[in-house]
């Protein structure tokens, strides 16, 4: 199902966007 | 960039999850500032104080004077704390009008008000608890979170 691919893909992309932001240093955002 | 009036909805329903003791469901609910500061003090209360929540006047009724005065207090604050604590100045083009959003209840500028309390949020000290917050939020929501995060992350463009 092409619909459910797109939903795993962009839960995948959330997850990993903010778990990239919780193991960036305090402060440091950008 | 970042549609604000489509962010200040989603950042409502984040602000929600901070539980502040004042009404926070619509953009009249914010004009006042006092739920924003709320949140900001529990963002970090060694910055955000109890002593300047008490400058924030708790009762502005319909006095947009009042409101743009807590506002302005607000975004003060916010700047110097993202610059002196955070490190990272924010730039112009992030800057809200706090008069609109005072006067008007303006989404788009409540929008840029609320974009600024997330950057502090997943920034600060307590950034695990805010981020995985977060992350327990609807999807869309949780998408229109993250362009605002790499919003606020992109540098100035001339």
């Amino acid at each position: 199902d092409p619909n459910m691919k797109a939903g795993a893909t962009s839960e995948g992309v959330l997850a990993n966007f903010f778990n990239s932001l919780l193991s960036k240093k305090t402060g440091s955002p950008g | 960039s970042v549609d604000k009036a489509e962010l200040c909805g989603s950042l409502l329903t984040w602000l929600q999850t901070f539980h502040v003791p004042s009404p926070c469901a619509s953009p009249q609910d914010l004009s006042s500032g006092l739920a924003v500061a709320y949140v900001l003090n529990q963002i970090d209360s060694s910055w955000f104080t109890e002593a300047w929540l008490q400058g924030i006047s708790d009762d502005p009724g319909h006095n947009w004077r009042l409101k743009v005065g807590n506002l302005k207090t607000i975004l003060q604050s916010l700047v110097e704390y993202s610059q002196d604590v955070l490190g990272h100045p924010v730039s112009e083009q992030h800057l809200p009008d706090v008069s609109l959003i005072g006067k008007f209840s303006d989404s788009a500028e409540l929008g840029k008000l609320l974009q600024l309390v997330l950057g502090c949020a997943i920034s600060c000290e307590k950034k695990q608890e805010h981020i995985q917050r977060i992350m327990t939020l609807e999807e869309s929501v949780q998408q229109v979170v993250m362009e605002a995060i790499q919003e606020l992350m992109t540098k100035d463009t001339p």
